[in-house]
This record gives structure tokens, sequence and C-alpha cells, in this order.
């Protein structure tokens, strides 16, 4: 058997942004990260889910420390943009299972919800691909969640 | 200069599913994709964003040949989970930026929203990491957003 899932990552020095209801149309993913970008702020993770009635909501997260500093520059854009709002959270943790054919392999993503969900860890945004998957938790389940991955994935020392 | 972007791939053969306004709440991640993957049927990406009002949408991809299959699992499983509902889309194209330190190095985000946007092209959704940018759009609009971002990342024969 195939050891496909080689890795669970726990990282807890991320914050993440969120622009609620921002216009659905080209042009506006542009404007966001190059402001955060020019205002040196690096992003890692960008999650944005399909949009209704012209409007969606664009996630992203940056290191924790520059929190502040981001939100400074996406409330200055997003000023005058009618309805837009600003979320945030300072406490999240991303919990990245790594590793190979993570998609075509079948019962990782399963076992990796199933074991979040026995534990009792809510996933707050999912982001995945073949060869990761990445799932936002409460930093208060951190510790938890990452220990259940672990263990579902059979990487407990 | 580093070579960060080694390719940019462009996949038609993929359709989303969404189940919007599911309960955000543990175990929701995982009935979901336990019946999708009984079903028979493989995911390809998953994209959530937070949620508000405890409920969150939740969307995945599948190949276009299963969407039929995927949505009669799907309406099967949340038809009794109130307020729940399913959509779809059949003409959609993933594209997908690869390479090495995608986020750390500055730039590589913007530039592939911004050709985006100077080509008119609307961002569906995002799903992004550091080696790997993916990003939604029509079908209609594929070849088109295919090209703007190979000439941004200087890929073009
Ligand atoms: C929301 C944002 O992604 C928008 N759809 C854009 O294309 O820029
Ligand atoms: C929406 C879904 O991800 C839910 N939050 C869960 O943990 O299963």
């Amino acid at each position: 058997e195939d050891i496909v899932v080689s890795d669970v990552h726990l990282d807890e020095q991320q914050a993440r942004v969120t622009i609620r209801r921002v216009q659905d149309r080209p042009g506006i993913a542009a404007e966001v990260f190059t402001a955060v970008a020019e205002g040196g702020v690096m992003v890692d993770m960008i999650v944005q889910n399909v949009g209704h009635d012209e409007l969606t909501d664009l996630s992203f997260t940056v290191p924790r420390v520059d929190l502040e500093r981001c939100l400074l520059l996406v409330r200055e854009l997003i000023s005058d943009w009618p309805g837009a709002t600003l979320s945030y959270d300072g406490e999240m943790a991303l919990l990245t299972v790594m590793g190979i054919g993570l998609r075509s392999h079948t019962g990782v993503g399963e076992r990796m919800f199933r074991a979040l969900s026995d534990a009792g860890v809510n996933v707050q945004l999912v982001n995945t691909s073949e060869i990761r998957f990445g799932v936002v938790v409460a930093r208060t389940d951190a510790a938890k969640a990452h220990q259940a991955l672990l263990a579902a994935f059979g990487l407990q020392a």
C-alpha cells in the first residue's frame, strides 16, 4: 500500500482576513492583492468560493504579526466599496496534509474530515489540491486536530 | 532572477458542485465527502470559505463526466438538510499556476490577478498555496485566460 500522506503540518503563525461582499467582477482580486503586496504584507493562502448576486467573499491568510498592518491596508482600500465588510481571525490554525495523489487515492479526504469530526473540531476553511489538503481550524483546536490527523494517517511517533 | 512560475495548466475536464448554506459544525464535510467517495466520484479540489450565521458554502470539483452522478448523490444526502441548496457548473475551467515559492516571491499573485483582470476574465473561485495557485473561470474565458497567464509569466512559445 502506497504511503500517500507524508506529513501533517501545523501552522499557528497565520491570521485570516476576509473581505465580505466584494463585487464579483474582473479587477477586484487584482486590487486587493496589489494593495496588500504594496504594503509589504505577504499572503500565504487565498480562498474564494463561488459568488451569488454578483457578490462574493474573499479570504486570505497573512503572518499573524502582519495582521494589523494588513487590516489598515484593506480598510483603506475598501472604504468606498459599497457593502463590503472586513472581518478577521487572529486565532486560527492551519493544518496541512501533504503527500502525493491525495485526490486519486481514495479515502484521504474522507479520512481527514472524519478524523476532525470525530475529534469535535470544526473546519472553518478548506483549500485542497492533489498534493496538499489545507484546513483552517480554531487555534484552541489546533493541538487536538493535529494529533487526530497524525493518528488518522499513521504518522504518530 | 529565479524562474518562479514553471507552468500554467488549463483543465477543462472538471465541473463544480456547490452546496450552499450547510451547517458550519463538525461532521458536515465528513458526510459530504464520504457520500461522494462511496458513490465512486473522485473529488479534485475543495474550496470552503469562512461561514457566518453558522452556515457556510462548500464547493468542490469533480470530473465533468461524473457531474450528474455526483449531483444525484449530493441531492440525496442533503434532502433533509434545512436550507441547504445545490448548485453546479458544468462549464468551468481550472487554471493552475505552478512553481516554487509563489507566496514568498512577491508579485506572482498580483501578476496573475492583474493579467486576468486586464483580459476581462472574472475569477470565480480561488484556491492557492505556496506551490500552486488555482483559479476557476468560465470555460468561455479559458483560452483567453490561459494565454494571458502564459504571457504574464513569460511562458509563451
Ligand atoms: C472577487 C474577485 O475574485 C473577482 N471575481 C475578480 O475577478 O477579481
Ligand atoms: C462546513 C463543514 O466544513 C463543517 N464546518 C465541518 O467541519 O464539517
